[in-house]
């Protein structure tokens, strides 16, 4: 695209294409465009190659301002992972725990999938993996019991931080989304909202329907952060952009593979470098 | 809405007189724009609206009193004509057992699909062996015993330590010992771009001779459907799809995408995580859907 000199309507076309297929949606694309049209106007912007920087740059703006790390400020601190069926919650918990145990951090994880077939057996060969602790009930138990266990458990252990699996739901389903508010308020009465991050999990391979899920996960329970995961395959993930620019959640991590280590703190210019 | 959306630009050009070719494109646009939105991929969108255009510029339009009623119904007619297809039911017609062999993205729903497929299959009469072939993720195999046991239906017992191409062999040779009509073979999640883990399918598949390979896929994947389908067909040559998680409210333009490059037909959909919750494909409501 950018090879070519100077820039015409074939070129902004290329464009579009180009940011469409990266999945950052109809909305986030022509106002993106707009912008770079109204710089060619004023002369701002010369050649393909100044277009390509700005527009570049443009994107790094909106996300830099996501790339937040996560910060464990308070012990102990509860990291409750949510996000819609098959997005690589319980996985990343796996990654993330073993992260911050090699940080020096002591990490229990809740299984609170109590649900689906053999998400506890899924979850504590992660804990063995990440050689961290795992609290547990019986299969179809209450996911606020095994929550509140954990708190409890962390408390008198001096645990540093919970890491709490939760069942996959799709946010339309309301009464999956009441249930996950009722964990929500027995994880703040026990514990209080500034030891709590709210990590919602989304899978880069999905497109617009990503911007529905953090609206209404937010909007039911506010989300602290976000996990992309699967970015090691040919997704771009370029929803992001359009939801960095309307919630300003920051994007905690990116997954990028299946392994233990597979876990990258989000970075936005790497994420903009890998767009074009 | 899309039908909202065209009503609007006809009734702005309904004070210009005569509709014309130019004011017609730009009820196009409206409509590439609303696939965009439903994800649908790009190429695969403009594809569609060059196939409609004739359609859309013709008399039946331009004459007609309700213009933008008119496209609306030449959309939802060309969506019908490109998902539907005669060959939507499984192919069972070969000397039991049958192979139907579940492929995918990683967490696109194949496992618990295979349950629900085992539990469709003994509703009509078929007595189904479930076969776990994913030795990767922790307790995969473990999952889909469990749903064997919540639906009493076999699984043929395997273990981690076991190679998935030895595995279904062996799962084949003990259902045709023990008078199964039926494997379902589930698979691990893998990427289309990963060449060793594509090679093990493939292997499967040459070993097995499955008369269904069914790539199943999220109803709310993003532009990469077409790419990612057409890599598993490529190298698998599916016989169909299933679309999971379309209870949710993703448009599923990937269904559209997906049928496009393929032109493998779509045999089922999940409508949830209960093993009772896959039905059929209907193209005239995914049309529906997709046009929001
Ligand atoms: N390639 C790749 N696969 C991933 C990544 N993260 C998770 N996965 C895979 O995605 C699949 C689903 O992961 P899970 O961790 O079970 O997802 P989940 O959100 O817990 O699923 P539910 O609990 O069923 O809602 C597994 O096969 C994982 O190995 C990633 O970053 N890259
Ligand atoms: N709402 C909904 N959830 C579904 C549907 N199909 C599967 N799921 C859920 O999606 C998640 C992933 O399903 P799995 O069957 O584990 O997916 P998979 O493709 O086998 O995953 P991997 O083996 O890791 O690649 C689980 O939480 C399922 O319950 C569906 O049609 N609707
Ligand atoms: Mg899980
Ligand atoms: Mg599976």
């Amino acid at each position: 695209v950018f090879g070519k000199k100077k820039i015409d309507a074939e070129l902004l076309e290329e464009l579009e294409e180009l940011l469409i297929t990266s999945d950052l949606g109809v909305k986030t694309v022509q106002k993106l465009i707009a912008s770079v049209e109204d710089k060619v106007s004023r002369k701002l912007l010369n050649d393909a190659s100044e277009l390509k920087n700005t527009l570049k740059e443009d994107i790094y703006q909106i996300l830099a301002g996501d790339e937040k790390p996560l910060e464990i400020t308070k012990k102990p601190y509860l990291v409750m992972v949510i996000g819609i069926n098959g997005v690589g919650k319980t996985t990343t918990i796996g990654k993330l725990a073993s992260q911050l145990k090699a940080e020096g951090k002591s990490v229990l994880l809740a299984a609170g999938d109590t649900f689906r077939a053999a998400a506890i057996e899924q979850l504590e060969i992660w804990s063995k993996r990440a050689d961290v602790g795992f609290i547990r009930q019986a299969q179809n138990s209450d996911p606020a019991a095994v929550i509140f266990d954990a708190i409890a458990s962390a408390k008198s252990r001096g645990i540093d931080v919970i890491i709490a699996d939760t069942a996959g739901r799709l946010h339309t389903k309301v009464n999956l989304m009441e249930e996950l508010k009722k964990l929500f308020k027995i994880a703040r009465r026990e514990l209080g909202e500034d030891h709590i991050e709210t990590l919602l999990v989304l899978d880069a391979t999905t497109g617009q329907n990503a911007v529905s899920q953090v609206k209404i996960f937010h909007k039911e329970v506010g989300i602290t952060g976000l996990v992309v995961t699967k970015l090691d395959g040919t997704a771009k993930g370029g929803v992001i952009v359009g939801i960095a620019d309307e919630f300003k959640i920051p994007v905690r991590y990116i997954g990028i593979g299946e392994q233990i280590d597979d876990l990258r703190v989000f970075n936005a210019q790497d994420f903009v470098d890998a767009l074009f | 809405n899309l039908s909202d959306k065209l009503h609007g630009v006809f009734k702005k050009l309904k004070g210009h007189g005569k509709l014309t070719e130019s004011n017609i494109k730009a009820t196009l646009r409206e409509v590439k724009l609303a696939l965009l939105e439903a994800d649908v991929n790009f190429k695969v969108v403009k594809s569609f609206i060059d196939e409609i255009s004739q359609k859309a510029l013709g008399e039946e339009v331009i004459l007609s009193l309700t213009p933008a009623q008119q496209i609306i119904k030449i959309i939802n007619e060309e969506l019908i004509h490109i998902m539907g297809d005669e060959d939507s039911d499984l192919n069972l017609k070969a000397v039991p057992p049958v192979g139907i062999m579940l492929v995918g993205l990683q967490g696109s729903g194949k496992t618990t699909t295979c349950g629900k497929l085992a539990n469709y299959l003994r509703k009509h009469g078929k007595s189904p062996l479930l076969v776990p072939a994913d030795v990767y993720r922790p307790a995969a195999i473990e999952q889909l015993k469990t749903l064997g046991k919540q639906l009493d239906i076999p699984v043929f017992d395997s273990n981690i330590k076991q190679n998935p191409v030895k595995i279904c062999k062996a799962a084949k040779d003990f259902a045709l010992k023990n008078a199964y009509d039926v494997c379902i073979i589930d698979t691990a999640g893998r990427l289309h771009i990963d060449e060793k883990l594509m090679a093990e399918l493939k292997s499967i598949k040459k070993k097995v001779g499955p008369t269904e390979v069914l790539f199943v896929a999220d109803a709310m994947t993003g532009q990469e459907a077409v790419n990612i389908a057409k890599t598993f067909d490529d190298i698998l040559d599916i016989t169909g799809v299933i679309l999971t998680k379309m209870d949710g409210d993703a448009r599923g333009g990937a269904a559209l995408s997906i049928k496009h490059i393929t032109g493998k037909p779509i045999k089922f959909i999940g409508v949830g995580e209960k093993l009772n919750q896959l039905e059929k494909f209907h193209p005239d409501r995914m049309a529906s859907q997709i046009l929001g």
